[in-house]
Protein backbone atom coordinates (compact mmCIF):
# COMPACT_ATOMS: atom_id res chain seq x y z
CA UNK A 1 0.00 0.00 0.00
CA UNK A 2 1.23 3.28 -0.66
CA UNK A 3 2.14 4.87 2.33
CA UNK A 4 -0.11 7.79 3.78
CA UNK A 5 0.81 11.53 2.84
CA UNK A 6 2.30 13.05 5.74
CA UNK A 7 -1.19 15.40 5.89
CA UNK A 8 -2.89 12.19 5.95
CA UNK A 9 -1.11 11.40 9.20
CA UNK A 10 -1.93 14.33 11.23
CA UNK A 11 -5.36 13.80 9.92
CA UNK A 12 -5.54 10.66 11.20
CA UNK A 13 -4.26 10.97 14.28
CA UNK A 14 -7.11 13.52 14.41
CA UNK A 15 -9.80 11.07 13.25
CA UNK A 16 -8.55 8.76 16.39
CA UNK A 17 -8.59 11.74 19.23
CA UNK A 18 -11.96 12.84 17.81
CA UNK A 19 -13.41 8.94 18.26
CA UNK A 20 -12.05 8.76 21.30
CA UNK A 21 -9.46 6.48 20.30
CA UNK A 22 -6.68 8.42 21.22
CA UNK A 23 -6.88 10.51 24.45
CA UNK A 24 -6.70 14.45 23.55
CA UNK A 25 -3.35 16.38 23.80
CA UNK A 26 -2.79 17.73 26.59
CA UNK A 27 -1.76 21.32 26.47
CA UNK A 28 -0.59 21.37 30.17
CA UNK A 29 1.82 18.87 29.67
CA UNK A 30 1.68 19.46 26.29
CA UNK A 31 2.65 15.65 26.14
CA UNK A 32 2.64 14.51 22.45
CA UNK A 33 1.73 10.80 21.82
CA UNK A 34 3.85 8.23 20.66
CA UNK A 35 4.24 5.87 17.96
CA UNK A 36 3.21 3.17 20.18
CA UNK A 37 -0.18 5.15 21.38
CA UNK A 38 -0.77 6.15 17.80
CA UNK A 39 -0.23 2.32 16.36
CA UNK A 40 -2.06 0.89 19.48
CA UNK A 41 -5.10 3.49 18.77
CA UNK A 42 -5.40 2.38 14.92
CA UNK A 43 -5.03 -1.20 15.96
CA UNK A 44 -8.19 -0.46 17.99
CA UNK A 45 -10.03 1.31 15.81
CA UNK A 46 -9.59 -1.78 12.73
CA UNK A 47 -10.65 -4.36 15.62
CA UNK A 48 -13.70 -2.18 16.39
CA UNK A 49 -14.39 -2.07 12.62
CA UNK A 50 -13.68 -5.30 11.90
CA UNK A 51 -10.49 -4.67 9.92
CA UNK A 52 -7.35 -6.33 10.10
CA UNK A 53 -5.87 -4.80 13.00
CA UNK A 54 -2.86 -4.18 11.05
CA UNK A 55 -1.46 -0.81 13.28
CA UNK A 56 -0.72 0.80 10.24
CA UNK A 57 -2.83 3.87 8.04
CA UNK A 58 -3.08 1.26 5.12
CA UNK A 59 -6.03 2.02 2.45
CA UNK A 60 -8.69 -0.06 3.79
CA UNK A 61 -8.44 2.37 7.29
CA UNK A 62 -8.32 5.37 5.34
CA UNK A 63 -11.15 4.71 3.07
CA UNK A 64 -13.21 3.66 6.42
CA UNK A 65 -11.89 6.96 8.47
CA UNK A 66 -13.51 8.93 5.33
CA UNK A 67 -16.50 7.11 5.23
CA UNK A 68 -19.73 9.01 6.30
CA UNK A 69 -20.35 8.83 9.78
CA UNK A 70 -22.02 9.60 13.68
CA UNK A 71 -20.33 12.21 14.87
CA UNK A 72 -20.10 10.56 18.37
CA UNK A 73 -17.10 9.47 19.41
CA UNK A 74 -17.12 5.60 19.39
CA UNK A 75 -14.72 5.13 22.96
CA UNK A 76 -16.78 7.01 25.35
CA UNK A 77 -15.00 8.93 27.87
CA UNK A 78 -11.82 7.21 28.56
CA UNK A 79 -10.26 9.87 30.40
CA UNK A 80 -14.08 11.02 31.95
CA UNK A 81 -13.93 6.72 33.05
CA UNK A 82 -10.21 7.69 34.19
CA UNK A 83 -11.26 10.90 35.96
CA UNK A 84 -14.20 9.05 37.61
CA UNK A 85 -12.31 6.36 38.86
CA UNK A 86 -9.65 8.93 40.09
CA UNK A 87 -12.66 10.48 42.01
CA UNK A 88 -13.75 6.75 43.30
CA UNK A 89 -10.27 6.08 44.68
CA UNK A 90 -10.11 9.38 46.19
CA UNK B 1 -23.00 -3.51 21.79
CA UNK B 2 -21.95 -0.92 24.37
CA UNK B 3 -24.17 0.94 26.73
CA UNK B 4 -23.54 4.58 28.36
CA UNK B 5 -25.31 3.87 31.59
CA UNK B 6 -27.57 6.51 30.81
CA UNK B 7 -31.03 6.06 30.61
CA UNK B 8 -34.45 7.43 31.09
CA UNK B 9 -35.94 6.89 34.24
CA UNK B 10 -39.13 6.75 32.76
CA UNK B 11 -40.99 5.00 29.82
CA UNK B 12 -43.17 7.30 28.16
CA UNK B 13 -41.12 10.02 26.06
CA UNK B 14 -42.23 13.37 24.37
CA UNK B 15 -40.82 14.26 20.90
CA UNK B 16 -40.91 17.03 18.44
CA UNK B 17 -39.59 18.29 14.95
CA UNK B 18 -38.13 21.98 15.16
CA UNK B 19 -37.56 22.13 11.81
CA UNK B 20 -37.10 20.41 8.39
CA UNK B 21 -34.08 19.68 5.56
CA UNK B 22 -33.58 22.69 3.63
CA UNK B 23 -32.19 20.89 0.89
CA UNK B 24 -33.25 18.70 -2.68
CA UNK B 25 -34.30 16.31 -2.73
CA UNK B 26 -36.70 18.49 -0.01
CA UNK B 27 -38.49 15.42 1.74
CA UNK B 28 -41.84 16.67 2.40
CA UNK B 29 -42.49 17.78 6.49
CA UNK B 30 -45.29 14.88 6.75
CA UNK B 31 -42.45 12.24 5.23
CA UNK B 32 -39.91 13.29 8.15
CA UNK B 33 -42.77 13.27 10.54
CA UNK B 34 -43.56 9.81 9.25
CA UNK B 35 -39.86 8.66 9.16
CA UNK B 36 -38.83 9.60 13.03
CA UNK B 37 -42.27 8.16 14.41
CA UNK B 38 -40.87 4.87 12.14
CA UNK B 39 -37.09 5.25 13.65
CA UNK B 40 -38.47 5.86 17.21
CA UNK B 41 -40.95 2.87 16.42
CA UNK B 42 -37.95 0.67 16.13
CA UNK B 43 -36.90 0.84 19.59
CA UNK B 44 -40.40 0.82 21.12
CA UNK B 45 -41.07 -2.27 19.43
CA UNK B 46 -38.84 -4.61 21.48
CA UNK B 47 -39.02 -2.62 25.11
CA UNK B 48 -42.20 -0.57 26.69
CA UNK B 49 -41.09 2.63 25.61
CA UNK B 50 -43.89 4.39 24.49
CA UNK B 51 -42.92 7.54 22.47
CA UNK B 52 -45.08 10.50 22.15
CA UNK B 53 -45.40 13.59 19.44
CA UNK B 54 -45.84 16.70 20.81
CA UNK B 55 -47.60 18.89 19.12
CA UNK B 56 -46.26 22.38 17.66
CA UNK B 57 -47.04 24.81 20.75
CA UNK B 58 -45.55 22.57 23.39
CA UNK B 59 -42.21 21.66 21.42
CA UNK B 60 -39.63 22.78 23.88
CA UNK B 61 -41.66 20.33 26.40
CA UNK B 62 -40.14 17.14 24.47
CA UNK B 63 -37.91 15.09 25.54
CA UNK B 64 -36.35 14.37 22.40
CA UNK B 65 -36.26 17.63 19.98
CA UNK B 66 -35.57 16.88 16.67
CA UNK B 67 -33.06 19.44 14.35
CA UNK B 68 -31.48 20.06 11.38
CA UNK B 69 -28.71 22.53 11.61
CA UNK B 70 -25.33 22.93 9.86
CA UNK B 71 -21.86 23.87 11.09
CA UNK B 72 -21.09 25.30 13.94
CA UNK B 73 -25.12 25.23 15.73
CA UNK B 74 -24.85 26.36 19.43
CA UNK B 75 -24.09 22.77 21.14
CA UNK B 76 -20.48 23.10 20.46
CA UNK B 77 -20.15 19.73 18.28
CA UNK B 78 -20.23 22.01 15.13
CA UNK B 79 -20.99 19.93 11.47
CA UNK B 80 -18.63 19.66 8.77
CA UNK B 81 -20.57 20.50 5.88
CA UNK B 82 -21.44 17.32 3.01
CA UNK B 83 -20.29 14.08 4.19
CA UNK B 84 -17.88 13.11 6.87
CA UNK B 85 -20.32 13.47 10.14
CA UNK B 86 -23.95 13.28 9.27
CA UNK B 87 -25.83 13.53 13.07
CA UNK B 88 -25.31 13.36 16.75
CA UNK B 89 -27.43 13.13 19.46
CA UNK B 90 -27.35 13.67 23.83
CA UNK B 91 -27.33 10.50 25.84
CA UNK B 92 -30.39 10.46 27.95
CA UNK B 93 -30.10 12.68 31.14
CA UNK B 94 -31.85 15.86 33.28
CA UNK B 95 -30.16 18.63 31.20
CA UNK B 96 -32.27 20.52 28.45
CA UNK B 97 -30.09 19.12 26.06
CA UNK B 98 -29.98 15.22 27.14
CA UNK B 99 -31.76 13.64 24.44
CA UNK B 100 -31.91 16.27 21.68
CA UNK B 101 -30.74 14.95 18.57
CA UNK B 102 -29.28 16.74 15.42
CA UNK B 103 -28.94 16.18 11.89
CA UNK B 104 -26.44 17.89 9.50
CA UNK B 105 -28.44 20.07 6.93
CA UNK B 106 -25.71 20.12 4.49
CA UNK B 107 -26.48 16.49 3.40
CA UNK B 108 -28.71 15.25 0.97
CA UNK B 109 -31.54 13.52 3.32
CA UNK B 110 -33.68 10.81 1.38
CA UNK B 111 -35.64 8.06 2.04
CA UNK B 112 -35.05 4.51 0.88
CA UNK B 113 -33.10 5.77 -2.17
CA UNK B 114 -29.44 5.83 -2.84
CA UNK B 115 -28.75 9.77 -4.15
CA UNK B 116 -28.16 10.78 -0.62
CA UNK B 117 -28.33 9.74 3.18
CA UNK B 118 -30.74 7.40 3.95
CA UNK B 119 -33.01 9.65 6.85
CA UNK B 120 -34.30 6.85 8.26
CA UNK B 121 -31.29 4.76 8.73
CA UNK B 122 -29.59 7.52 10.32
CA UNK B 123 -32.02 8.72 12.30
CA UNK B 124 -32.45 4.92 13.84
CA UNK B 125 -29.14 5.31 14.83
CA UNK B 126 -29.31 8.49 16.58
CA UNK B 127 -32.24 7.71 18.36
CA UNK B 128 -30.38 4.99 19.98
CA UNK B 129 -28.00 7.31 21.56
CA UNK B 130 -30.94 9.19 22.76
CA UNK B 131 -31.95 6.27 24.24
CA UNK B 132 -28.59 5.43 26.03
CA UNK B 133 -26.56 3.30 23.73
CA UNK B 134 -22.97 3.95 22.64
CA UNK B 135 -21.41 2.61 19.31
CA UNK B 136 -21.41 -1.13 18.90
CA UNK B 137 -18.76 -2.92 16.81
CA UNK B 138 -20.66 -5.65 16.22
CA UNK B 139 -22.18 -6.79 12.18
CA UNK B 140 -25.13 -6.53 11.86
CA UNK B 141 -25.95 -3.76 14.45
CA UNK B 142 -27.75 0.01 13.81
CA UNK B 143 -25.20 1.51 15.70
CA UNK B 144 -21.85 0.89 14.14
CA UNK B 145 -20.51 3.88 13.80
CA UNK B 146 -20.06 4.50 9.91
CA UNK B 147 -23.14 4.98 7.71
CA UNK B 148 -24.60 1.57 5.90
CA UNK B 149 -26.77 2.89 3.25
CA UNK B 150 -30.50 3.01 3.56
CA UNK B 151 -31.91 0.12 6.10
CA UNK B 152 -34.95 -0.86 3.86
CA UNK B 153 -38.95 -0.22 4.14
CA UNK B 154 -39.69 1.56 7.52
CA UNK B 155 -42.74 -0.09 7.94
CA UNK B 156 -41.22 -3.80 8.25
CA UNK B 157 -38.02 -2.94 9.35
CA UNK B 158 -36.71 -4.65 12.83
CA UNK B 159 -33.65 -3.90 14.78
CA UNK B 160 -30.77 -6.28 14.18
CA UNK B 161 -30.43 -8.84 17.44
CA UNK B 162 -27.10 -6.97 18.86
CA UNK B 163 -29.25 -3.63 19.26
CA UNK B 164 -32.56 -5.72 20.48
CA UNK B 165 -30.53 -7.24 23.59
CA UNK B 166 -28.78 -3.55 24.45
CA UNK B 167 -31.79 -1.34 24.06
CA UNK B 168 -33.38 -4.59 26.34
CA UNK B 169 -31.04 -4.27 28.86
CA UNK B 170 -31.55 -0.92 29.78
CA UNK B 171 -35.51 -0.95 29.48
CA UNK B 172 -36.18 -4.56 29.46
CA UNK B 173 -38.18 -6.46 27.02
CA UNK B 174 -41.31 -5.61 25.99
CA UNK B 175 -44.91 -7.06 28.14
CA UNK B 176 -47.60 -8.38 26.18
CA UNK B 177 -49.90 -5.05 26.45
CA UNK B 178 -53.92 -6.00 25.84
CA UNK B 179 -54.33 -2.52 23.88
CA UNK B 180 -52.57 -2.24 21.04
CA UNK B 181 -49.76 0.07 20.48
CA UNK B 182 -50.80 3.85 19.14
CA UNK B 183 -50.40 3.63 15.31
CA UNK B 184 -48.24 6.48 14.66
CA UNK B 185 -48.53 9.46 12.25
CA UNK B 186 -48.41 7.72 8.73
CA UNK B 187 -49.13 10.64 6.57
CA UNK B 188 -48.09 10.42 3.41
CA UNK B 189 -45.97 6.44 3.27
CA UNK B 190 -47.38 3.81 2.72
CA UNK B 191 -49.80 2.55 5.94
CA UNK B 192 -47.56 0.66 8.10
CA UNK B 193 -48.97 -3.08 8.70
CA UNK B 194 -50.61 -3.33 12.39
CA UNK B 195 -47.68 -3.77 14.88
CA UNK B 196 -47.03 -7.39 15.18
CA UNK B 197 -47.81 -9.14 18.26
CA UNK B 198 -44.97 -9.02 20.62
CA UNK B 199 -43.66 -12.80 20.47
CA UNK B 200 -41.86 -11.90 24.21
CA UNK B 201 -42.86 -14.84 25.64
CA UNK B 202 -45.05 -14.22 28.55
CA UNK B 203 -43.71 -16.93 30.80
CA UNK B 204 -39.30 -17.11 30.57
CA UNK B 205 -39.01 -19.91 28.05
CA UNK B 206 -38.18 -22.86 30.85
CA UNK B 207 -35.45 -24.03 27.64
CA UNK B 208 -33.24 -20.91 28.69
CA UNK B 209 -31.53 -21.70 32.07
CA UNK B 210 -31.55 -19.64 34.59
CA UNK B 211 -28.80 -17.56 35.84
CA UNK B 212 -29.64 -17.61 39.68
CA UNK B 213 -29.87 -21.64 40.07
CA UNK B 214 -25.68 -21.60 39.85
CA UNK B 215 -23.91 -24.62 38.59
CA UNK B 216 -21.99 -23.15 35.56
CA UNK B 217 -20.28 -25.99 33.91
CA UNK B 218 -17.40 -23.41 32.97
CA UNK B 219 -16.03 -19.59 34.28
CA UNK B 220 -13.63 -17.74 32.50
CA UNK B 221 -11.95 -14.10 32.60
CA UNK B 222 -11.62 -13.17 29.29
CA UNK B 223 -9.72 -9.58 28.53
CA UNK B 224 -11.16 -8.47 32.44
CA UNK B 225 -14.68 -9.65 31.22
CA UNK B 226 -16.17 -12.61 33.43
CA UNK B 227 -17.78 -15.10 31.59
CA UNK B 228 -20.50 -17.72 32.88
CA UNK B 229 -21.04 -20.93 30.81
CA UNK B 230 -23.83 -23.06 31.01
CA UNK B 231 -25.45 -25.85 28.90
CA UNK B 232 -25.40 -24.28 25.26
CA UNK B 233 -25.80 -20.35 26.68
CA UNK B 234 -23.21 -18.08 28.30
CA UNK B 235 -23.51 -15.28 30.57
CA UNK B 236 -21.39 -11.91 30.28
CA UNK B 237 -19.97 -9.62 33.16
CA UNK B 238 -18.39 -6.52 32.17
CA UNK B 239 -15.28 -5.25 34.07
CA UNK B 240 -17.35 -2.87 35.89
CA UNK B 241 -19.03 -5.98 37.16
CA UNK B 242 -22.61 -5.30 36.13
CA UNK B 243 -24.07 -7.95 33.91
CA UNK B 244 -24.13 -7.32 30.09
CA UNK B 245 -27.99 -8.73 30.02
CA UNK B 246 -29.94 -10.72 32.27
CA UNK B 247 -30.89 -12.85 29.15
CA UNK B 248 -27.72 -15.25 28.26
CA UNK B 249 -26.75 -15.81 25.22
CA UNK B 250 -25.73 -18.60 22.56
CA UNK B 251 -22.75 -19.74 22.75
CA UNK B 252 -22.48 -21.34 19.29
CA UNK B 253 -23.39 -17.49 18.25
CA UNK B 254 -20.89 -15.99 19.30
CA UNK B 255 -17.81 -18.20 19.56
CA UNK B 256 -17.53 -19.62 16.33
CA UNK B 257 -15.94 -23.19 15.45
CA UNK B 258 -17.55 -25.08 18.54
CA UNK B 259 -18.92 -27.99 17.59
CA UNK B 260 -22.97 -27.71 16.38
CA UNK B 261 -25.05 -28.70 19.51
CA UNK B 262 -22.33 -28.16 22.34
CA UNK B 263 -24.34 -28.51 25.17
CA UNK B 264 -21.48 -28.26 27.79
CA UNK B 265 -18.18 -26.97 27.93
CA UNK B 266 -15.87 -27.98 31.00
CA UNK B 267 -13.42 -25.39 31.03
CA UNK B 268 -12.05 -22.24 29.39
CA UNK B 269 -9.05 -20.27 30.03
CA UNK B 270 -7.10 -17.06 27.97
CA UNK B 271 -3.55 -17.71 27.72
CA UNK B 272 -1.86 -15.08 29.10
CA UNK B 273 1.50 -15.21 26.59
CA UNK B 274 -0.71 -14.62 23.49
CA UNK B 275 -4.43 -13.93 24.87
CA UNK B 276 -5.66 -16.65 23.03
CA UNK B 277 -8.61 -18.69 24.68
CA UNK B 278 -8.30 -22.59 25.22
CA UNK B 279 -11.98 -24.23 25.50
CA UNK B 280 -12.00 -27.63 27.00
CA UNK B 281 -14.71 -30.24 26.21
CA UNK B 282 -14.45 -33.79 27.07
CA UNK B 283 -10.88 -35.19 25.80
CA UNK B 284 -10.56 -32.31 23.32
CA UNK B 285 -9.71 -28.91 23.58
CA UNK B 286 -9.51 -25.61 20.96
CA UNK B 287 -7.60 -22.79 20.81
CA UNK B 288 -9.22 -19.72 20.04
CA UNK B 289 -8.38 -16.12 18.60
CA UNK B 290 -10.56 -13.70 19.67
CA UNK B 291 -14.21 -15.13 19.34
CA UNK B 292 -12.89 -17.78 16.35
CA UNK B 293 -11.45 -21.26 16.52
CA UNK B 294 -8.19 -21.06 15.30
CA UNK B 295 -7.93 -24.13 12.53
CA UNK B 296 -6.62 -27.70 13.13
CA UNK B 297 -8.61 -27.85 16.18
CA UNK B 298 -9.93 -29.56 18.29
CA UNK B 299 -6.95 -31.70 19.14
CA UNK B 300 -6.71 -34.45 21.73
CA UNK B 301 -5.84 -33.51 25.46
CA UNK B 302 -3.43 -36.04 25.44
CA UNK B 303 -1.03 -33.21 24.04
CA UNK B 304 -0.67 -31.67 27.92
CA UNK B 305 0.49 -34.71 29.70
CA UNK B 306 -1.87 -35.13 32.06
CA UNK B 307 -1.37 -38.17 34.03
CA UNK B 308 -2.95 -38.98 36.73
CA UNK B 309 -1.00 -39.89 40.25
CA UNK B 310 -2.18 -43.75 39.47
CA UNK B 311 -0.72 -43.31 35.88
CA UNK B 312 -4.04 -43.32 34.18
CA UNK B 313 -4.68 -40.41 31.53
CA UNK B 314 -6.68 -37.52 32.11
CA UNK B 315 -9.99 -37.69 30.23
CA UNK B 316 -11.92 -34.21 30.95
CA UNK B 317 -10.69 -31.09 32.41
CA UNK B 318 -12.47 -29.35 35.67
CA UNK B 319 -11.20 -26.26 35.72
CA UNK B 320 -8.31 -24.26 34.63
CA UNK B 321 -6.88 -21.24 35.15
CA UNK B 322 -3.62 -18.71 34.95
CA UNK B 323 -2.80 -17.70 39.19
CA UNK B 324 -1.67 -14.19 38.38
CA UNK B 325 0.25 -14.53 41.58
CA UNK B 326 2.90 -16.18 39.39
CA UNK B 327 1.71 -16.32 35.34
CA UNK B 328 1.27 -19.49 35.69
CA UNK B 329 -1.50 -22.02 34.14
CA UNK B 330 -3.03 -24.43 36.37
CA UNK B 331 -5.96 -27.28 34.98
CA UNK B 332 -7.90 -29.27 37.35
CA UNK B 333 -9.17 -32.59 37.13
CA UNK B 334 -10.29 -35.29 39.36
CA UNK B 335 -9.32 -34.03 42.63
CA UNK B 336 -5.37 -33.02 41.19
CA UNK B 337 -4.06 -30.34 39.76
CA UNK B 338 -1.21 -29.88 37.23
CA UNK B 339 0.88 -26.35 36.68
CA UNK B 340 2.02 -25.36 33.43
CA UNK B 341 4.60 -22.50 32.49
CA UNK B 342 3.23 -22.04 28.92
CA UNK B 343 5.38 -20.65 26.16
CA UNK B 344 4.20 -19.68 22.74
CA UNK B 345 2.03 -21.97 21.12
CA UNK B 346 2.92 -25.47 21.12
CA UNK B 347 0.84 -28.64 20.67
CA UNK B 348 3.09 -30.81 22.90
CA UNK B 349 3.19 -29.52 26.20
CA UNK B 350 4.20 -30.93 29.64
CA UNK B 351 3.34 -29.89 33.34
CA UNK B 352 5.76 -28.45 35.29
CA UNK B 353 7.99 -31.20 37.86
CA UNK B 354 6.52 -32.31 40.83
CA UNK B 355 2.59 -32.60 39.00
CA UNK B 356 0.17 -33.74 39.94
CA UNK B 357 -0.70 -32.64 43.27
CA UNK B 358 -3.94 -32.89 45.37
CA UNK B 359 -5.99 -30.17 44.98
CA UNK B 360 -6.97 -29.89 48.56
CA UNK B 361 -3.41 -27.78 49.38
CA UNK B 362 -5.82 -24.88 48.24
CA UNK B 363 -7.10 -24.69 51.80
CA UNK B 364 -10.64 -23.70 51.72
CA UNK B 365 -11.85 -24.10 48.39
CA UNK B 366 -13.74 -26.88 47.11
CA UNK B 367 -11.30 -29.72 45.96
CA UNK B 368 -13.69 -30.30 42.51
CA UNK B 369 -14.47 -26.68 41.93
CA UNK B 370 -16.61 -25.94 38.02
CA UNK B 371 -14.01 -23.71 37.25
CA UNK B 372 -11.27 -20.63 38.83
CA UNK B 373 -10.41 -17.62 37.50
CA UNK B 374 -8.24 -14.72 38.43
CA UNK B 375 -10.17 -11.79 39.30
CA UNK B 376 -9.63 -8.08 40.87
CA UNK B 377 -6.23 -8.03 42.42
CA UNK B 378 -5.43 -10.85 41.08
CA UNK B 379 -7.36 -12.94 44.03
CA UNK B 380 -8.14 -16.46 43.44
CA UNK B 381 -12.17 -17.47 42.97
CA UNK B 382 -13.27 -20.82 42.73
CA UNK B 383 -16.58 -21.81 41.81
CA UNK B 384 -18.70 -24.55 42.21
CA UNK B 385 -22.54 -25.17 42.37
CA UNK B 386 -24.22 -21.44 43.00
CA UNK B 387 -21.42 -20.39 45.24
CA UNK B 388 -17.71 -19.10 45.00
CA UNK B 389 -14.81 -19.18 47.29
CA UNK B 390 -12.09 -16.32 47.36
CA UNK B 391 -7.89 -17.24 48.03
CA UNK B 392 -6.56 -14.05 48.58
CA UNK B 393 -3.73 -12.70 46.27
CA UNK B 394 -0.85 -15.86 46.40
CA UNK B 395 -2.25 -17.32 49.77
CA UNK B 396 -2.68 -21.32 49.72
CA UNK B 397 -3.66 -22.12 53.52
CA UNK B 398 -5.53 -19.78 54.19
CA UNK B 399 -7.78 -20.58 57.51
CA UNK B 400 -11.11 -18.16 57.43
CA UNK B 401 -12.23 -18.54 53.78
CA UNK B 402 -15.87 -18.00 53.40
CA UNK B 403 -18.59 -19.17 51.38
CA UNK B 404 -20.14 -16.32 49.19
CA UNK B 405 -23.46 -16.71 46.75
CA UNK B 406 -22.55 -16.58 43.10
CA UNK B 407 -26.28 -16.06 42.17
CA UNK B 408 -26.33 -12.67 44.32
CA UNK B 409 -22.86 -11.26 43.63
CA UNK B 410 -22.36 -12.06 40.36
CA UNK B 411 -25.69 -13.07 38.49
CA UNK B 412 -27.60 -9.88 40.40
CA UNK B 413 -30.13 -12.34 41.53
CA UNK B 414 -32.00 -11.32 45.06
CA UNK B 415 -30.69 -12.81 48.19
CA UNK B 416 -32.50 -15.72 49.40
CA UNK B 417 -32.87 -15.81 53.24
CA UNK B 418 -32.65 -19.11 53.23
CA UNK B 419 -30.28 -19.49 50.49
CA UNK B 420 -26.89 -19.93 52.50
CA UNK B 421 -24.75 -20.99 49.32
CA UNK B 422 -24.91 -24.55 48.09
CA UNK B 423 -28.00 -25.57 46.17
CA UNK B 424 -30.84 -23.53 46.01
CA UNK B 425 -34.29 -23.76 44.85
CA UNK B 426 -34.93 -19.62 44.30
CA UNK B 427 -38.11 -20.56 42.55
CA UNK B 428 -37.31 -16.82 40.83
CA UNK B 429 -37.81 -16.59 37.44
CA UNK B 430 -34.64 -15.56 36.03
Amino acid sequence: DLAPMPDQYSRGVDWLSRYGYLPPPDPHTGKLQTKEGIERAIKEMQRFAGLKDTGKLDSDTLKLMNTPRCSLPDIIGSEDKLKKRRRKRR
Amino acid sequence: YATTGLRWKKSDLMWSIQNYPSLPPFLKPSEVDTIMAYALKAWSDVTNLKFHATSSSEQDRADIKISFARSLHDDGYPFDGKGGTLAHAFFPGEADVAGDTHFDDEESWTYIDDSGTDLFAVAVHEFGHALGLSHSSSHPSIMRPYYQGPVGDIASYTLPEDDRYAIQSLYGSKRRSSTPSPNHPTQNLPKPPSPPQPKVPSQPDPSVQNRCEGGFDAVANIRGEVFFFKGPYFWRIQRSGSLVSFHPALIKNFWIGLPPGTNKIDAVYERQTDSRIIFFIGSQYWVFKDTMAISGYPRPLSDWGLISHDGSEVRRVDAAFIWAHNGKSYIFSGGEFWRFSEGPETEKRHPDAGYPRNSSLWKGAPSNPDDIITWEDGDAYFFKNNSYWILKNGGLDQDNVSQKSTAVDWMMCPANPSHKGGKCNCGLNG
